[in-house]
Protein backbone atom coordinates (compact mmCIF):
# COMPACT_ATOMS: atom_id res chain seq x y z
CA UNK A 1 0.00 0.00 0.00
CA UNK A 2 2.38 2.24 1.19
CA UNK A 3 4.57 2.10 -2.43
CA UNK A 4 1.52 2.89 -4.12
CA UNK A 5 0.85 6.24 -2.55
CA UNK A 6 1.13 9.10 -4.57
CA UNK A 7 3.03 11.86 -3.36
CA UNK A 8 2.22 14.33 -6.32
CA UNK A 9 0.42 14.55 -9.48
CA UNK A 10 2.29 16.36 -12.50
CA UNK A 11 -0.04 19.80 -13.44
CA UNK A 12 -0.95 20.14 -9.91
CA UNK A 13 0.74 22.82 -8.03
CA UNK A 14 -0.11 22.71 -4.04
CA UNK A 15 -0.51 19.72 -1.76
CA UNK A 16 -3.33 17.26 -2.20
CA UNK A 17 -5.96 17.56 -0.20
CA UNK A 18 -6.29 13.83 0.33
CA UNK A 19 -4.09 10.62 0.22
CA UNK A 20 -4.02 9.37 -3.93
CA UNK A 21 -2.41 6.15 -4.42
CA UNK A 22 -2.57 3.91 -7.70
CA UNK A 23 -0.77 1.00 -8.79
CA UNK A 24 -1.81 -2.66 -9.96
CA UNK A 25 -3.51 -5.54 -8.54
CA UNK A 26 -3.03 -8.78 -10.29
CA UNK A 27 -5.80 -11.46 -10.99
CA UNK A 28 -5.90 -14.65 -12.64
CA UNK A 29 -2.85 -16.92 -12.98
CA UNK A 30 -1.75 -15.96 -16.89
CA UNK A 31 -0.51 -12.19 -15.74
CA UNK A 32 -3.42 -9.88 -16.07
CA UNK A 33 -2.69 -6.60 -13.89
CA UNK A 34 -5.85 -4.37 -13.02
CA UNK A 35 -4.44 -0.97 -12.60
CA UNK A 36 -6.41 1.46 -10.05
CA UNK A 37 -6.56 4.84 -8.81
CA UNK A 38 -7.92 5.51 -5.28
CA UNK A 39 -8.67 9.04 -3.56
CA UNK A 40 -9.66 9.26 -0.05
CA UNK A 41 -12.25 11.70 1.05
CA UNK A 42 -11.65 14.34 1.96
CA UNK A 43 -12.79 14.71 5.26
CA UNK A 44 -12.96 11.48 7.76
CA UNK A 45 -12.19 8.85 5.14
CA UNK A 46 -12.58 6.07 7.78
CA UNK A 47 -16.22 7.40 8.09
CA UNK A 48 -16.89 7.44 4.22
CA UNK A 49 -18.04 5.00 2.58
CA UNK A 50 -15.70 3.22 -0.43
CA UNK A 51 -17.16 3.87 -4.23
CA UNK A 52 -15.95 1.85 -6.63
CA UNK A 53 -16.04 3.36 -10.35
CA UNK A 54 -16.17 2.09 -13.27
CA UNK A 55 -16.82 3.36 -17.10
CA UNK A 56 -18.26 1.31 -19.69
CA UNK A 57 -17.79 0.74 -23.47
CA UNK A 58 -17.25 -1.85 -23.18
CA UNK A 59 -13.35 -0.89 -23.39
CA UNK A 60 -12.99 2.34 -22.38
CA UNK A 61 -10.95 3.51 -19.57
CA UNK A 62 -12.47 4.62 -15.48
CA UNK A 63 -10.11 7.97 -16.67
CA UNK A 64 -13.12 9.32 -18.42
CA UNK A 65 -14.67 9.41 -14.78
CA UNK A 66 -11.86 10.12 -13.21
CA UNK A 67 -10.53 13.19 -15.77
CA UNK A 68 -14.27 14.88 -17.22
CA UNK A 69 -16.52 14.06 -14.59
CA UNK A 70 -16.16 13.67 -11.02
CA UNK A 71 -12.54 13.01 -10.32
CA UNK A 72 -10.36 15.17 -7.63
CA UNK A 73 -9.29 17.63 -10.11
CA UNK A 74 -10.54 19.63 -13.02
CA UNK A 75 -8.32 19.07 -16.17
CA UNK A 76 -7.12 22.09 -18.17
CA UNK A 77 -5.18 22.25 -21.69
CA UNK A 78 -2.58 24.83 -22.12
CA UNK A 79 -0.42 26.28 -23.91
CA UNK A 80 3.27 26.13 -22.42
CA UNK A 81 6.71 26.71 -23.99
CA UNK A 82 7.20 23.30 -24.86
CA UNK A 83 3.86 23.13 -26.39
CA UNK A 84 0.78 22.05 -25.06
CA UNK A 85 0.14 21.04 -21.49
CA UNK A 86 -2.46 20.26 -18.91
CA UNK A 87 -3.12 22.18 -15.56
CA UNK A 88 -4.88 20.63 -12.68
CA UNK A 89 -6.93 22.69 -10.33
CA UNK A 90 -9.47 21.23 -7.74
CA UNK A 91 -12.55 20.25 -8.46
CA UNK A 92 -15.47 21.94 -6.10
CA UNK A 93 -17.65 19.25 -6.73
CA UNK A 94 -14.94 15.81 -6.58
CA UNK A 95 -17.64 13.00 -5.06
CA UNK A 96 -14.61 12.40 -2.98
CA UNK A 97 -15.49 15.12 -1.13
CA UNK A 98 -17.71 12.57 0.32
CA UNK A 99 -16.33 9.39 -0.47
CA UNK A 100 -13.36 7.18 -0.84
CA UNK A 101 -13.43 7.28 -4.87
CA UNK A 102 -11.53 4.17 -6.54
CA UNK A 103 -11.05 4.22 -10.47
CA UNK A 104 -10.28 0.87 -11.88
CA UNK A 105 -9.25 0.37 -15.64
CA UNK A 106 -11.09 -3.12 -16.57
CA UNK A 107 -10.99 -5.47 -18.01
CA UNK A 108 -7.68 -6.26 -18.46
CA UNK A 109 -6.50 -4.23 -22.13
CA UNK A 110 -8.01 -1.32 -21.11
CA UNK A 111 -6.65 1.93 -19.79
CA UNK A 112 -3.75 1.18 -18.05
CA UNK A 113 -4.75 -2.36 -17.21
CA UNK A 114 -2.63 -5.29 -19.56
CA UNK A 115 -1.80 -8.73 -19.30
CA UNK A 116 1.83 -9.82 -19.40
CA UNK A 117 0.21 -12.35 -21.23
CA UNK A 118 -0.39 -9.88 -24.23
CA UNK A 119 -3.69 -10.63 -26.66
CA UNK A 120 -4.94 -13.84 -25.87
CA UNK A 121 -5.84 -12.42 -22.08
CA UNK A 122 -8.12 -9.72 -24.04
CA UNK A 123 -10.72 -12.07 -24.88
CA UNK A 124 -13.46 -11.85 -22.71
CA UNK A 125 -16.52 -11.38 -21.81
CA UNK A 126 -19.99 -10.40 -19.00
CA UNK A 127 -19.06 -12.57 -16.90
CA UNK A 128 -14.99 -12.93 -16.62
CA UNK A 129 -14.89 -9.16 -16.39
CA UNK A 130 -16.99 -9.45 -13.08
CA UNK A 131 -14.92 -12.40 -11.98
CA UNK A 132 -11.71 -10.77 -12.15
CA UNK A 133 -12.83 -7.60 -10.75
CA UNK A 134 -14.36 -9.57 -7.83
CA UNK A 135 -10.56 -10.74 -7.36
CA UNK A 136 -9.62 -7.48 -7.87
CA UNK A 137 -11.46 -6.40 -5.00
CA UNK A 138 -11.21 -8.52 -2.41
CA UNK A 139 -7.30 -8.36 -2.96
CA UNK A 140 -7.95 -4.25 -3.06
CA UNK A 141 -9.61 -4.90 0.72
CA UNK A 142 -6.80 -6.95 1.65
CA UNK A 143 -4.05 -4.37 0.90
CA UNK A 144 -6.34 -1.48 2.62
CA UNK A 145 -7.44 -3.44 5.33
CA UNK A 146 -8.51 0.01 7.32
CA UNK A 147 -11.23 -0.12 4.89
CA UNK A 148 -12.76 -3.45 5.03
CA UNK A 149 -15.67 -2.19 7.29
CA UNK A 150 -16.04 0.29 5.39
CA UNK A 151 -19.88 0.71 3.77
CA UNK A 152 -19.33 -0.30 0.23
CA UNK A 153 -21.03 0.93 -3.09
CA UNK A 154 -20.45 0.18 -6.77
CA UNK A 155 -21.22 2.56 -9.36
CA UNK A 156 -20.69 3.54 -13.45
CA UNK A 157 -21.91 4.56 -16.46
CA UNK A 158 -23.39 3.41 -20.09
CA UNK A 159 -22.30 -0.32 -20.24
CA UNK A 160 -21.35 0.00 -16.62
CA UNK A 161 -24.53 -1.07 -16.66
CA UNK A 162 -23.96 -4.43 -17.43
CA UNK A 163 -20.49 -4.33 -15.58
CA UNK A 164 -22.22 -2.99 -12.14
CA UNK A 165 -24.87 -5.57 -11.54
CA UNK A 166 -23.12 -8.27 -12.47
CA UNK A 167 -20.20 -7.47 -9.74
CA UNK A 168 -22.15 -6.93 -7.39
CA UNK A 169 -24.00 -10.04 -8.16
CA UNK A 170 -20.39 -11.62 -7.62
CA UNK A 171 -19.40 -9.97 -4.51
CA UNK A 172 -22.91 -10.84 -2.93
CA UNK A 173 -22.74 -14.52 -3.81
CA UNK A 174 -19.06 -14.46 -3.16
CA UNK A 175 -19.59 -13.39 0.72
CA UNK A 176 -22.35 -16.10 0.85
CA UNK A 177 -19.74 -18.44 -0.15
CA UNK A 178 -17.61 -17.22 2.97
CA UNK A 179 -14.77 -15.32 0.39
CA UNK A 180 -12.40 -13.32 2.29
CA UNK A 181 -12.41 -10.96 3.44
CA UNK A 182 -16.16 -9.96 3.47
CA UNK A 183 -17.23 -7.03 1.71
CA UNK A 184 -19.23 -4.69 3.27
CA UNK A 185 -21.79 -3.94 -0.02
CA UNK A 186 -25.07 -1.75 0.69
CA UNK A 187 -25.57 -0.59 -2.74
CA UNK A 188 -24.91 0.50 -6.39
CA UNK A 189 -25.53 3.38 -8.44
CA UNK A 190 -25.71 3.52 -12.94
CA UNK A 191 -25.60 6.04 -14.81
CA UNK A 192 -27.90 5.85 -18.23
CA UNK A 193 -27.07 1.85 -18.41
CA UNK A 194 -26.83 -0.75 -21.24
CA UNK A 195 -29.58 -3.09 -19.33
CA UNK A 196 -31.48 -4.74 -21.52
CA UNK A 197 -31.60 -5.96 -25.23
CA UNK A 198 -35.22 -5.28 -26.05
CA UNK A 199 -35.66 -2.76 -23.77
CA UNK A 200 -32.48 -0.04 -24.79
CA UNK A 201 -33.31 -1.33 -28.62
CA UNK A 202 -36.47 0.21 -28.55
CA UNK A 203 -35.74 3.73 -26.66
CA UNK A 204 -34.43 5.75 -29.34
CA UNK A 205 -37.42 6.80 -31.33
CA UNK A 206 -39.38 7.72 -28.56
CA UNK A 207 -36.77 9.77 -27.18
CA UNK A 208 -36.27 11.43 -30.58
CA UNK A 209 -40.15 12.03 -30.49
CA UNK A 210 -40.38 13.45 -27.14
CA UNK A 211 -37.25 15.54 -27.64
CA UNK A 212 -39.08 16.96 -30.91
CA UNK A 213 -35.73 15.73 -33.02
CA UNK A 214 -38.45 13.94 -35.84
CA UNK A 215 -42.11 15.06 -35.84
CA UNK A 216 -45.04 12.84 -33.96
CA UNK A 217 -46.25 11.88 -37.42
CA UNK A 218 -42.87 10.17 -38.35
CA UNK A 219 -43.02 8.38 -35.10
CA UNK A 220 -46.73 7.45 -35.75
CA UNK A 221 -46.01 5.92 -38.53
CA UNK A 222 -42.44 4.16 -37.12
CA UNK A 223 -44.84 2.82 -34.39
CA UNK A 224 -47.55 1.51 -36.84
CA UNK A 225 -45.06 -0.50 -39.03
CA UNK A 226 -42.85 -1.73 -36.18
CA UNK A 227 -45.41 -3.51 -35.02
CA UNK A 228 -47.09 -1.62 -32.27
CA UNK A 229 -43.32 -0.75 -31.11
CA UNK A 230 -41.34 -3.23 -31.60
CA UNK A 231 -38.57 -1.45 -32.93
CA UNK A 232 -35.06 -3.21 -31.55
CA UNK A 233 -35.22 -6.28 -33.60
CA UNK A 234 -36.71 -4.77 -37.22
CA UNK A 235 -35.27 -7.21 -40.37
CA UNK A 236 -33.02 -5.63 -42.99
CA UNK A 237 -35.50 -4.58 -44.97
CA UNK A 238 -38.42 -4.20 -44.11
CA UNK A 239 -40.58 -0.97 -43.70
CA UNK A 240 -39.98 -0.65 -40.18
CA UNK A 241 -36.35 -1.17 -40.60
CA UNK A 242 -36.01 1.10 -43.72
CA UNK A 243 -38.09 4.15 -41.30
CA UNK A 244 -35.53 3.00 -38.54
CA UNK A 245 -32.74 3.95 -40.59
CA UNK A 246 -34.78 7.22 -41.74
CA UNK A 247 -34.83 8.29 -38.29
CA UNK A 248 -31.11 7.32 -37.42
CA UNK A 249 -30.46 9.72 -40.99
CA UNK A 250 -32.87 12.58 -38.99
CA UNK A 251 -30.57 12.80 -35.40
CA UNK A 252 -27.34 11.44 -37.33
CA UNK A 253 -25.79 15.28 -37.10
CA UNK A 254 -25.94 15.45 -33.21
CA UNK A 255 -24.17 14.71 -30.42
CA UNK A 256 -25.05 11.16 -29.82
CA UNK A 257 -23.95 11.75 -25.85
CA UNK A 258 -25.68 14.88 -25.23
CA UNK A 259 -28.29 16.81 -28.24
CA UNK A 260 -27.61 19.79 -26.49
CA UNK A 261 -23.83 19.71 -26.95
CA UNK A 262 -21.74 20.73 -29.85
CA UNK A 263 -20.25 17.19 -31.46
CA UNK A 264 -16.47 17.85 -31.26
CA UNK A 265 -14.54 16.91 -34.74
CA UNK A 266 -18.20 15.56 -35.99
CA UNK A 267 -19.95 12.45 -35.80
CA UNK A 268 -18.67 10.73 -38.09
CA UNK A 269 -14.63 11.48 -37.61
CA UNK A 270 -13.03 8.00 -36.68
CA UNK A 271 -9.49 8.57 -37.36
CA UNK A 272 -7.40 7.04 -34.77
CA UNK A 273 -4.80 8.85 -35.29
CA UNK A 274 -4.54 12.17 -33.32
CA UNK A 275 -2.96 15.06 -35.12
CA UNK A 276 -2.87 17.98 -32.79
CA UNK A 277 -2.96 20.90 -35.77
CA UNK A 278 -6.16 19.32 -37.34
CA UNK A 279 -7.88 18.85 -34.00
CA UNK A 280 -7.29 22.48 -33.33
CA UNK A 281 -8.79 23.44 -36.01
CA UNK A 282 -11.73 21.12 -35.78
CA UNK A 283 -12.32 22.28 -32.51
CA UNK A 284 -12.15 25.54 -33.37
CA UNK A 285 -14.81 25.66 -36.12
CA UNK A 286 -17.18 23.59 -34.06
CA UNK A 287 -16.65 26.37 -31.52
CA UNK A 288 -17.31 28.94 -33.89
CA UNK A 289 -20.33 27.34 -35.12
CA UNK A 290 -21.38 26.59 -31.81
CA UNK A 291 -20.96 30.00 -30.87
CA UNK A 292 -23.26 31.27 -33.40
CA UNK A 293 -25.82 28.42 -33.29
CA UNK A 294 -26.04 29.80 -29.43
CA UNK A 295 -26.58 33.60 -30.34
CA UNK A 296 -29.26 33.22 -33.11
CA UNK A 297 -31.35 30.88 -30.42
CA UNK A 298 -30.68 33.44 -27.58
CA UNK A 299 -31.69 36.34 -30.27
CA UNK A 300 -35.28 34.10 -30.96
CA UNK A 301 -35.63 33.49 -27.18
CA UNK A 302 -35.89 37.35 -26.64
CA UNK A 303 -37.95 37.70 -29.39
CA UNK A 304 -40.18 35.53 -28.23
CA UNK A 305 -40.43 36.70 -24.75
CA UNK A 306 -40.95 40.35 -26.44
CA UNK A 307 -44.00 38.98 -27.73
CA UNK A 308 -44.96 37.99 -24.59
CA UNK A 309 -45.01 41.38 -23.29
CA UNK A 310 -42.64 39.98 -20.59
CA UNK A 311 -39.52 40.47 -19.12
CA UNK A 312 -37.38 37.39 -18.31
CA UNK A 313 -33.56 37.49 -17.54
CA UNK A 314 -32.08 35.87 -20.44
CA UNK A 315 -28.30 34.78 -20.81
CA UNK A 316 -25.68 37.47 -20.61
CA UNK A 317 -28.21 40.18 -18.87
CA UNK A 318 -27.94 41.08 -15.39
CA UNK A 319 -29.42 38.79 -12.92
CA UNK A 320 -31.59 40.47 -9.89
CA UNK A 321 -30.35 41.42 -6.57
CA UNK A 322 -30.61 39.16 -3.46
CA UNK A 323 -34.27 40.00 -2.26
CA UNK A 324 -35.50 42.04 -5.37
CA UNK A 325 -38.76 40.61 -7.09
CA UNK A 326 -38.64 39.89 -10.67
CA UNK A 327 -42.26 39.36 -12.11
CA UNK A 328 -42.66 35.11 -12.71
CA UNK A 329 -38.76 34.20 -11.53
CA UNK A 330 -39.28 31.86 -9.72
CA UNK A 331 -41.16 29.65 -12.38
CA UNK A 332 -37.55 29.57 -14.44
CA UNK A 333 -37.18 26.74 -11.88
CA UNK B 1 -10.19 4.92 -29.43
CA UNK B 2 -12.75 7.68 -28.59
CA UNK B 3 -16.15 7.75 -28.82
CA UNK B 4 -17.64 10.44 -31.56
CA UNK B 5 -18.26 13.51 -30.25
CA UNK B 6 -15.54 13.21 -27.74
CA UNK B 7 -13.06 15.44 -26.70
CA UNK B 8 -10.29 13.20 -25.30
CA UNK B 9 -6.96 15.76 -25.99
CA UNK B 10 -6.73 16.44 -21.93
CA UNK B 11 -6.54 12.91 -20.76
CA UNK B 12 -4.58 11.57 -23.76
CA UNK B 13 -2.10 14.31 -23.06
CA UNK B 14 -1.60 13.48 -19.25
CA UNK B 15 -1.92 9.64 -18.96
CA UNK B 16 0.67 9.72 -22.01
CA UNK B 17 2.99 11.79 -20.20
CA UNK B 18 6.34 9.55 -19.08
CA UNK B 19 6.45 11.88 -15.60
CA UNK B 20 2.46 11.21 -14.82
CA UNK B 21 2.75 7.21 -15.12
CA UNK B 22 5.74 6.87 -13.21
CA UNK B 23 4.33 9.52 -10.40
CA UNK B 24 1.25 7.51 -10.11
CA UNK B 25 2.48 4.05 -10.86
CA UNK B 26 1.44 3.13 -13.94
CA UNK B 27 3.35 0.87 -16.37
CA UNK B 28 5.32 3.27 -18.93
CA UNK B 29 4.25 3.38 -22.83
CA UNK B 30 7.45 1.88 -23.52
CA UNK B 31 5.89 -1.86 -21.57
CA UNK B 32 1.93 -1.14 -22.55
CA UNK B 33 1.76 1.11 -25.18
CA UNK B 34 -0.43 4.41 -25.60
CA UNK B 35 -3.30 5.20 -22.82
CA UNK B 36 -6.81 5.67 -24.92
CA UNK B 37 -10.33 6.39 -23.35
CA UNK B 38 -11.48 3.63 -25.17
CA UNK B 39 -9.28 0.36 -26.24
CA UNK B 40 -9.00 -1.46 -29.47
CA UNK B 41 -7.20 -4.63 -27.79
CA UNK B 42 -10.30 -5.80 -26.28
CA UNK B 43 -12.38 -9.00 -27.78
CA UNK B 44 -15.43 -8.84 -25.85
CA UNK B 45 -18.87 -10.54 -26.28
CA UNK B 46 -21.76 -9.68 -24.63
CA UNK B 47 -22.97 -13.24 -22.60
CA UNK B 48 -26.08 -11.21 -20.57
CA UNK B 49 -28.76 -10.14 -22.59
CA UNK B 50 -30.64 -8.33 -19.86
CA UNK B 51 -29.66 -7.47 -16.13
CA UNK B 52 -33.13 -7.43 -15.36
CA UNK B 53 -33.27 -10.30 -13.44
CA UNK B 54 -30.16 -9.18 -11.67
CA UNK B 55 -31.53 -5.77 -10.32
CA UNK B 56 -34.47 -7.93 -8.73
CA UNK B 57 -32.40 -10.31 -7.35
CA UNK B 58 -30.25 -7.91 -5.84
CA UNK B 59 -32.27 -5.50 -4.54
CA UNK B 60 -35.95 -7.70 -3.48
CA UNK B 61 -33.78 -10.72 -2.19
CA UNK B 62 -30.35 -9.71 -1.14
CA UNK B 63 -31.40 -5.98 0.18
CA UNK B 64 -29.40 -3.33 -1.81
CA UNK B 65 -30.24 -0.25 -2.44
CA UNK B 66 -29.96 1.12 -5.89
CA UNK B 67 -30.53 4.53 -8.04
CA UNK B 68 -30.57 4.18 -11.93
CA UNK B 69 -30.10 7.62 -13.60
CA UNK B 70 -30.05 9.33 -16.54
CA UNK B 71 -28.91 12.24 -17.76
CA UNK B 72 -31.81 13.38 -20.06
CA UNK B 73 -30.51 14.50 -23.26
CA UNK B 74 -28.22 11.24 -24.18
CA UNK B 75 -29.01 9.16 -27.41
CA UNK B 76 -27.11 6.95 -26.68
CA UNK B 77 -29.09 4.81 -23.78
CA UNK B 78 -32.07 7.38 -23.65
CA UNK B 79 -34.03 7.78 -20.09
CA UNK B 80 -36.86 6.13 -22.32
CA UNK B 81 -35.52 2.53 -22.23
CA UNK B 82 -34.35 3.40 -18.31
CA UNK B 83 -37.67 4.45 -17.47
CA UNK B 84 -39.75 1.51 -18.98
CA UNK B 85 -37.77 -0.95 -17.26
CA UNK B 86 -37.58 0.53 -13.87
CA UNK B 87 -41.19 1.31 -14.00
CA UNK B 88 -42.93 -2.34 -15.84
CA UNK B 89 -40.45 -4.43 -15.77
CA UNK B 90 -39.14 -5.14 -12.03
CA UNK B 91 -42.66 -6.39 -10.25
CA UNK B 92 -41.88 -3.43 -7.62
CA UNK B 93 -45.17 -1.35 -6.15
CA UNK B 94 -43.93 2.11 -6.56
CA UNK B 95 -42.95 3.68 -2.86
CA UNK B 96 -42.72 7.03 -4.00
CA UNK B 97 -44.30 9.02 -7.12
CA UNK B 98 -42.83 10.56 -9.85
CA UNK B 99 -41.84 13.92 -8.37
CA UNK B 100 -39.28 16.79 -8.95
CA UNK B 101 -35.86 16.79 -6.86
CA UNK B 102 -34.01 19.71 -6.32
CA UNK B 103 -30.75 21.45 -5.70
CA UNK B 104 -30.77 25.15 -4.52
CA UNK B 105 -34.29 25.56 -4.81
CA UNK B 106 -34.38 24.71 -8.63
CA UNK B 107 -35.70 21.35 -10.62
CA UNK B 108 -32.25 19.20 -11.26
CA UNK B 109 -34.61 16.85 -12.26
CA UNK B 110 -37.27 13.67 -11.46
CA UNK B 111 -37.08 10.64 -9.17
CA UNK B 112 -39.63 7.82 -8.95
CA UNK B 113 -39.26 5.11 -6.27
CA UNK B 114 -39.58 0.95 -6.41
CA UNK B 115 -38.94 -0.22 -2.80
CA UNK B 116 -35.34 -0.13 -2.82
CA UNK B 117 -34.54 0.79 -5.95
CA UNK B 118 -34.77 4.84 -7.37
CA UNK B 119 -35.25 5.61 -10.85
CA UNK B 120 -33.93 9.28 -11.62
CA UNK B 121 -33.36 11.80 -14.29
CA UNK B 122 -30.83 15.01 -14.40
CA UNK B 123 -32.58 17.59 -16.22
CA UNK B 124 -30.28 18.83 -18.89
CA UNK B 125 -27.45 16.63 -18.60
CA UNK B 126 -26.02 13.84 -21.54
CA UNK B 127 -24.76 10.32 -21.21
CA UNK B 128 -22.00 11.51 -18.82
CA UNK B 129 -23.89 13.27 -16.02
CA UNK B 130 -21.48 14.59 -13.87
CA UNK B 131 -19.80 16.48 -16.54
CA UNK B 132 -22.42 18.47 -17.59
CA UNK B 133 -23.97 18.69 -14.25
CA UNK B 134 -21.73 18.48 -11.36
CA UNK B 135 -23.07 20.50 -8.18
CA UNK B 136 -26.68 18.30 -8.87
CA UNK B 137 -24.49 15.05 -9.49
CA UNK B 138 -22.82 15.45 -6.10
CA UNK B 139 -25.59 16.14 -4.36
CA UNK B 140 -27.50 13.22 -5.56
CA UNK B 141 -24.24 11.12 -5.02
CA UNK B 142 -24.33 12.29 -1.24
CA UNK B 143 -27.95 12.27 -0.96
CA UNK B 144 -27.84 7.92 -2.40
CA UNK B 145 -25.29 7.28 -0.05
CA UNK B 146 -26.85 8.80 3.03
CA UNK B 147 -29.91 7.10 2.30
CA UNK B 148 -31.56 10.39 2.15
CA UNK B 149 -34.77 10.76 -0.18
Amino acid sequence: KQNDLIDAVPGFDGELPSKHYGGYIPVGTSGKRLYYYFVEAETDPSEAPVVLWLNGGPGCSSFDGFVYEHGPFNFRLADTKAGQGVKLTLNSYAWNKVANMLFLDSPAGVGLSYSEAGPRDYRTDDLVTAADAEEFLRKWFTRYTQFQSSRFFISGESYAGMYVPNLARAVVEGNEDGAEPYINIEGYLIGNAVTDTEVDGNALPLFAAGKSLISQAQYDTLWKRCDGGNFWNASAGCECDELLDDLVDAVSALNVYDVLEPCYLGPNYDDGEEDQDDEGEGWAKVQGAAKKKKQARLNSLQKALKSHGRKWPVVGSALPRVGERVHNWHTLG
Amino acid sequence: LTPPCTDARAASLWLNDDAVRSAIHAAPKQVIGEWTLCSNHLFYTRVVPSLIPTHKSLTQKHGLRALIYSGDHDMAVPHTGSEVWTSTKLDAPETAPWRPWMVASQVAGYVVDYGSLSYATVKGAGHMVPTNKPKESLTMFKRFLDGEP
